[in-house]
């Protein structure tokens, strides 16, 4: 139970486009078109919130087990809402 | 538990489904979206009902990719379902290219995933607590499905308690498989739910045989009419059975001293019995258990301290290897009474009124709450 079908993310650009979709970075940094560069803090601080929410160690770092959990089957609904108001729309 | 800022202002909510998912009947599921909502309905003064027509408050959908929100789905695994908050409209929506399963190790489990998609719909955001239904991950099929108490919380927090005399279905019953609902009492195996043999036959129905008798299971306990004589309706077979199961091939063998019986539905086929030397070289006699798993179609039989297992398509069909130590089922007692994979995939041992419950994923008998060994005549026999 539990084992993902398919292994998505497998580094730091997957991590972050999956850190981006549930609410753990501001999409307004993580848009490749705004050409901002991310600073490895950012990053980290990230990591821990997720690893902090998932019950992991903090570590910051993309270990192991942090990827295990991304790749873990789940709810598409944003864990945080921290970037401005969630724009979900119905239909 | 956290809550995400909105939630309905009337009590009595509306729902339909208008879009059923490829793999699974439209009854199993309305049943299965019902007993999602029902899990808030028990610890609310919230009301759910469906309606065909008009204006709902929570459309429920089964969709691929992307549909229509602008928040296409992934395909197998990774995001399975998302569902919006009462400000954005309540809908749940699921991805229909994920294996929806109901009461089976295998897939992904509707009635867990609704239940918690209908908790976005009702307002609650995700809780960082492992164990809240809340909780964004999928944990796997839980048979015993149990609301956290910071679901509760979180639910309460937006709608208050239910005000009336509570109903005890925070608790699911394990349909389909173990813990039963308590219908038609078991009579004697209330008394004593120690057994002789138990088998799920090819047309899905679960037998319970001991001493003389046998009794046909239903989700609630044992069916009406039960207890039934042996002898009387299994011609030629005899009474005080050791173990059965049934194969691949539909047959059901029935084990006893150092002889089995074969029969297809009721009926016993011709040529039987025969000995287990001439048609399971390498089994001894006197079995106190066997069933067959799914996962491989290998028969498992068990016999004191040990078990063995019988490959029909390989010379010879049992390994030198074998016997070896039920031991290396952990979790499991030796001298079992007998076992049954069930058709929720779990694997059931009986011994001595109690059962097991095996998860052959993790290999070990499965933790829960209550904890294995339970009371089979509780869970299983209706008593």
């Amino acid at each position: 139970s539990g084992v993902p079908v398919k292994y998505q993310i497998s580094g730091t650009t997957s991590a972050l486009v999956y850190l981006t979709k549930f609410g753990y970075m501001d999409p307004a940094v993580t848009n490749p078109q705004s050409g901002a560069l991310i600073s490895g803090d950012n990053v980290r601080k990230s990591i821990m919130e997720f690893q902090a929410f998932a019950g992991l160690n903090q570590t910051g770092d993309l270990d192991k087990l942090t990827l295990e959990m991304m790749n873990m089957p789940r709810c598409g609904v944003k864990d945080k809402v921290g970037f401005g108001a969630d724009a979900r729309k119905k239909r | 538990y956290a809550l995400q800022g909105s939630r309905w202002r009337v009590k009595e909510l509306t729902y339909r489904i208008t879009k059923y998912p490829k793999g699974l009947h439209k009854n199993d599921v309305d049943r299965e979206i019902e007993a999602a909502f029902k899990v808030w309905a028990d610890v609310t003064d919230l009301s759910f009902s469906t309606v065909n027509s008009g204006k709902v408050h929570i459309e429920i959908r089964f969709e691929k990719g992307e549909h229509g929100d602008g928040d296409p789905f992934d395909g197998p695994g990774g995001t399975l379902a998302h569902a919006y908050f009462p400000i954005y409209g309540g809908d749940a929506h699921f991805d229909d290219t994920e294996a929806w399963t109901i009461n089976n190790i295998r897939g992904t489990n509707l009635f867990q995933v609704a239940a918690h998609e209908f908790g976005h719909s009702l307002g609650l955001s995700h809780s960082d607590v492992q164990s809240a239904l809340m909780a964004p991950f999928y944990r796997g099929y839980e048979p015993n499905f149990i609301i956290d108490n910071d679901d509760i919380q979180g639910i309460q927090a937006l709608y208050g308690q239910k005000p009336a005399r509570p109903t005890p279905a925070t608790q699911r019953p394990e349909t389909g498989g173990g813990p039963r609902g308590g219908g038609a009492s078991g009579g004697s195996l209330c008394r004593d739910a120690s057994i002789d043999a138990i088998v799920t036959m090819s047309d899905k129905e679960t037998y319970v045989f001991k001493g003389t008798e046998y009794w046909k299971l239903t989700d609630d306990g044992v069916a009406q009419g039960y207890p039934k004589s042996i002898s009387a309706d299994w011609q030629g077979l005899p009474s005080n059975l050791d173990a059965a199961f049934t194969w691949t091939n539909g047959k059901t063998y029935f084990f006893k001293g150092g002889e089995y019986w074969r029969y297809t539905d009721l009926v016993r086929d011709t040529g039987y019995p025969k000995s287990i030397e001439k048609g399971f070289a390498g089994i001894p006699n006197n079995i106190d258990a066997a069933f067959v798993w799914s996962g491989n179609g290998k028969i498992y039989f068990f016999k004191g301290t040990h078990y063995w297992r019988f490959d029909p398509t390989q010379r010879p069909p049992v390994k030198e290897s074998y016997p070896k130590d039920i031991s290396n089922w952990e979790g499991l007692p030796n001298n079992l009474d007998d076992a049954l994979q069930y058709s929720n995939g779990y694997t059931y041992f009986f011994k001595d009124g109690e059962y097991w419950r095996f998860n052959d994923r993790a290999f070990r008998t499965d933790t829960a709450s209550p904890e294995f060994p339970r009371p089979a005549g509780y869970w299983w026999f209706g008593c």
